[in-house]
């Protein structure tokens, strides 16, 4: 369950204040498959990287798994973030060092401790359901931009989080390979009750998520009920 | 005129070898509004490197505006770009130190020596032409995903160059934005004769263009003229 009270961000730089969320309220249930949508630069990252820890919000309150997230120190929504959720970046944020089977493994070595032998075939089954099975062994300078963002999708998802932030997660995929993830993310909410939140421009997601709220410079204007899976 | 006769690029990795472009061969008229398509990992952005001078092919040739730029040095490379080709990058590639007008402003001081005076009205006219006239202060930091793209896209058109490559360009975008940037292209190739080339799988830009070519694998596998503006 993630609940959002007068929810607020101000970006404060030397030359100018950006109120980029400006006081936004939402329910959302577990289980649910959701996503928010609005002109670029309406306020979507800021307010999923609030969800997900990354950053502190300027007022407001905001209840994430029955935590109340807004006053967690850095370390401790580190710990929060990395036990149950799983964060798709718009900007994919792979290490470069790291090849994409290590970069879908790391979570798993760094959160959860888990033995060898149970890591690698998660790690291998994840990269098969993203189509990057063939890919594993290359650094991300050496892939594609949709083949990148794969690769930080089933990294998001390796850890089988209670709730998954996904910024834009097929802005870089065709036909076929953006309805694999969707279906992939489906079968997830409906084998194990995860949470999708999207932030996006898709059509293609739009049309298969239930509910749709639209943020406009950074205020929650619309929440619609769709009729997706 | 762009003419590709059997275009081959193989990337050779200490892992593996990667046949990104298999024998591509392909005319594209001045004036064009064209656009390449295919799945993820197909070769597009490959391609689009070879024809802007980013990159060599490994074999064959590639005729941009009656020179052979597969035969071009380095630098030589890099003056021809400069020159004649806008590039807007797949993963925007603005630079982090300058502010939203001077990544814009850059390719006027840098390639075309233009006056001051005559700069700032034409970088401020080509921000506000993407929406982006009110965060002109900003770093790429403090930007959004959609609002660096359109930074990056403003960057390229600035010097009005005879071919503009665009990778994915709308990816980031809203309905609104999107068509706004597709407009404003569509005008230069009217005005101007611009010549565009596309690597996207966004239908809002494929249901625009007059011929889409399809790469699946490295190969040239369609051409199709369809009925865009
Ligand atoms: N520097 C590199 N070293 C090795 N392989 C590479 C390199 N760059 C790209 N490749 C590989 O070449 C193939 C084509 O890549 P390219 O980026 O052209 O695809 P694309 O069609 O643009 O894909 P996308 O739609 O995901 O952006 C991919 O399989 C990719 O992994
Ligand atoms: N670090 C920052 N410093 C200052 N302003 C910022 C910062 N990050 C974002 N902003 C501003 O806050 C506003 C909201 O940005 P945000 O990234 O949340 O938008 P968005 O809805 O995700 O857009 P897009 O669809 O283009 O990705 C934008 O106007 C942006 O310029
Ligand atoms: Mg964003
Ligand atoms: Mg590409």
């Amino acid at each position: 369950l993630i609940v959002a009270q007068n929810l607020t961000k101000i970006y404060n730089t030397e030359e100018v204040e950006v109120h980029a969320l400006r006081g936004v309220d939402f329910t959302i249930e577990e289980g649910s498959f959701a996503s928010f949508v609005g002109p670029s630069g309406s306020g979507k990252t800021t307010l999923l990287n609030l969800i997900g820890c990354l950053d502190k919000p300027t007022g407001g309150r905001l209840l994430v798994e029955g935590s109340d997230i807004s006053s967690l120190g850095r370390k401790e929504g580190a710990r929060f973030r990395g036990q149950n959720i799983g964060y798709i970046f718009q900007n994919f944020n792979l290490i470069p060092v790291l090849t994409a089977f290590e970069n879908v493994e790391y979570p798993l070595v760094m959160v959860q401790n888990r033995p060898v032998s149970e890591r690698q075939d998660r790690v291998a089954g994840l990269l098969a359901a993203v189509g990057m099975a063939d890919q594993k062994g290359k650094f991300p300078d050496q892939l594609s931009g949709g083949q990148k963002q794969r690769v930080a999708i089933a990294r998001a998802l390796v850890t089988n989080p209670k709730l998954v932030l996904a910024d834009e997660p097929t802005a870089n995929l065709d036909h076929d390979a953006a309805y694999g993830i969707i279906r992939l993310m489906e079968k997830m909410k409906d084998d194990l009750r995860t949470t999708f939140i999207f932030s996006t421009h898709d059509t293609r997601i739009i049309g298969e998520v239930e509910i749709v709220y639209t943020l406009e410079d950074g205020r929650l204007t619309g929440q619609q009920i769709s009729g997706g899976k």
